[in-house]
């Protein structure tokens, strides 16, 4: 998760309560917004006494988070009033323990809230098939437009040395859910946005094997990459032609 | 020409 953000947002509460850890950042140009969530069942054990938001620099965190082995067991501590967050790594045979402390940052940052929305289309594909789409236009044009209908959704683009498009359409594969493409609509949408983030956003592709884009005429689009226990969100402002 | 909205245009802060 750290991986996938860190690019995004550098400064992130990490908010810890009853329910899990919570973030919630925008990034410097108030052009998105990540959310994410890692609720208890995550962790074994999760503990939390008192709500508490750990301010934490995530490429100090990634410094530290490197050190650790793939298949290491991460223990994270904070104390009531902490000066710094705690991380234990134990290898799988308990044969190498190394521990780790981050300070940790006061971080005055305003919580925006993100309001229920019924969205007019729900588009499920491939996170690798999105991060190709996203990857090949944003080599020819700084922008993309998002244009959901019944017959698929179509991706196009226009730039400098000419233009183009991908069009996906509902597919079922029975064997990988995550596979599949489907598509719910309520009614017709296109959004342009800012490739630069949806690059971005695709960094997190290894988390889940499928992302959910959810999209309304003039409002935020919805990028989700759901987790075991948990999800990771990004909302991307659209592009308002003039 | 199109222009870039801000995210905090449309979520307000609690």
């Amino acid at each position: 998760v750290v991986e996938a953000i860190k690019d995004l947002v550098q400064d992130c509460n990490f908010d810890c309560n009853d329910d899990g850890i919570q973030l919630q950042a925008m990034d410097n140009s108030h052009v998105a917004l990540v959310s994410m969530k890692l609720s208890t069942g995550a962790f074994s054990p999760f503990r939390c006494d008192r709500n508490i938001a750990l301010g934490i620099n995530l490429n100090s965190l990634m410094k530290v988070l490197r050190a650790a082995g793939n298949d290491d067991i991460l223990t994270l501590k904070a104390e009531d009033q902490p000066d710094s967050l705690n991380l234990v790594f134990e290898s799988p045979g308990q044969d190498r323990m190394s521990e780790y402390d981050i300070k940790l940052m006061d971080i005055d940052q305003e919580h925006l809230g993100i309001p229920e929305t019924e969205y007019a289309a729900t588009i499920s594909l491939p996170s690798a098939e999105f991060q190709r789409i996203c990857r090949d236009l944003s080599a020819l044009s700084e922008s993309v437009s998002i244009e959901a209908s019944k017959d698929g959704v179509k991706f196009s683009c226009s730039g400098d040395i000419g233009n183009g498009s991908v069009t996906l359409r509902p597919h079922t594969n029975v064997e990988d859910e995550s596979k599949s493409t489907s598509i719910a609509l309520t009614e017709p949408v296109n959004l342009t946005f800012s490739l630069k983030y949806l690059v971005n956003f695709c960094k997190a592709s290894s988390l889940s094997g499928s992302v959910q884009l959810c999209l309304s005429n003039e409002v935020p689009l919805l990028v989700e990459f759901k987790m075991g226990a948990g999800y990771l969100r990004f909302y991307l402002a659209p592009k308002i032609g003039d | 020409m199109s222009s870039q909205r801000s995210i905090s245009s449309f979520f307000a802060p609690v």
